[in-house]
């Protein structure tokens, strides 16, 4: 993940429908 | 039982699709088609209509770089060219790393997703991303041009072959590939469980824990052959000519990322948008 780090935090952010 | 399991994945996933990709296919269809109360979308078919239609695109502005203009108009018209097809590009990239956020989404939402290792959740999205955006494509696609820009615009595919090399030949196998694909007829809920059996392949280069990964797609595939048969009834073999599809779009993918790497070889201005870059690097 070291090198997908804005991969990384597309999946780590909470979506806006989760809160 | 299980194929009400099924089912409720099935409508899980489209209302998902639903809500994370802004163009459906129903809408892309009504503009193509002219079924629609919007306004017909504005046609770019060559630079001076490029040029009117940039205002309608989200173009993110690249900075001039100063270089000395030779005195003949012919060379001045080509420099100029040359910059806005490079714009053109970058408002195509900063679409395209927008419709990776959209893709993530989509795939957090897919039962069991974020379960998965987290490492096995990033080569997940690398390697699909590029099949997915090409297969949300085919919809805006006829044989004749795409609808970009959220539909507001329509680019002819004979304007985009004639941009200089090799933007001219990046299109050309995106339209081949769609207009086969549109011909399976697949509506929006057929899409969003498709989509979801790109994302869960298995046999992604670099895959830590594949057992879960593989046990989810089953379950998928399981839903998306029965939805197939009760939406098509009539459509013999469509679940396996929709899966054979996946084999054609590794291909496509694969030779969009030998154009990218050609394109940042010889365009000096060329600078790829950092998420982008993140996907493309070592990828096949």
């Amino acid at each position: 993940t070291e090198r997908h780090k804005i991969l990384h935090r597309l999946l780590q952010d909470s979506s806006p429908a989760d809160g | 039982p299980e194929a009400a399991d099924l089912r409720s994945l099935a409508k899980l996933l489209y209302e998902s699709y639903l809500k994370n990709f802004p163009l459906t296919k129903a809408k892309a269809r009504a503009i193509l088609s002219g079924k629609t109360s919007d306004n017909a979308p504005f046609v770019i078919h060559d630079m001076k209509s490029l040029l009117e239609g940039e205002q309608f695109i989200n173009c993110r502005q690249i900075p001039r770089q100063d270089h000395h203009r030779r005195p003949s108009v012919s060379s001045v018209q080509s420099d100029l060219q040359r910059e806005v097809e490079l714009r053109f590009f970058h408002s195509c990239q900063s679409r395209s790393a927008e419709a990776v956020s959209e893709v993530t989404e989509f795939a957090k939402s897919i039962p069991g997703f974020l379960n998965l290792d987290l490492n096995d959740q990033v080569t997940l999205l690398k390697y699909a991303v590029i099949e997915v955006l090409i297969i949300m494509m085919s919809p805006l696609m006829n044989k004749d041009g795409t609808l970009i820009s959220y539909g507001q615009i329509f680019m002819t595919r004979e304007f985009l072959k004639s941009l200089r090399k090799p933007f001219g030949e990046m299109m050309e196998p995106k339209f081949e590939f769609s207009v086969k694909f549109n011909m399976l007829e697949l509506d929006d809920s057929d899409m969003a469980l498709f989509l979801a059996v790109i994302i869960l392949s298995g046999d992604r280069p670099g895959l830590l824990n594949v057992k879960p990964i593989e046990d989810l797609q089953e379950n998928v595939l399981h839903s998306l052959e029965l939805h197939l048969k009760m939406n098509h009834p009539d459509s013999l073999h469509l679940f396996a000519k929709v899966l054979q599809k996946m084999t054609d779009l590794r291909q496509i993918v694969s030779d969009h990322v030998h154009f990218i790497h050609v394109l940042k070889e010889s365009e000096i201005n060329m600078c790829l948008h950092p998420l982008l870059q993140e996907i493309m690097k070592d990828l096949y």
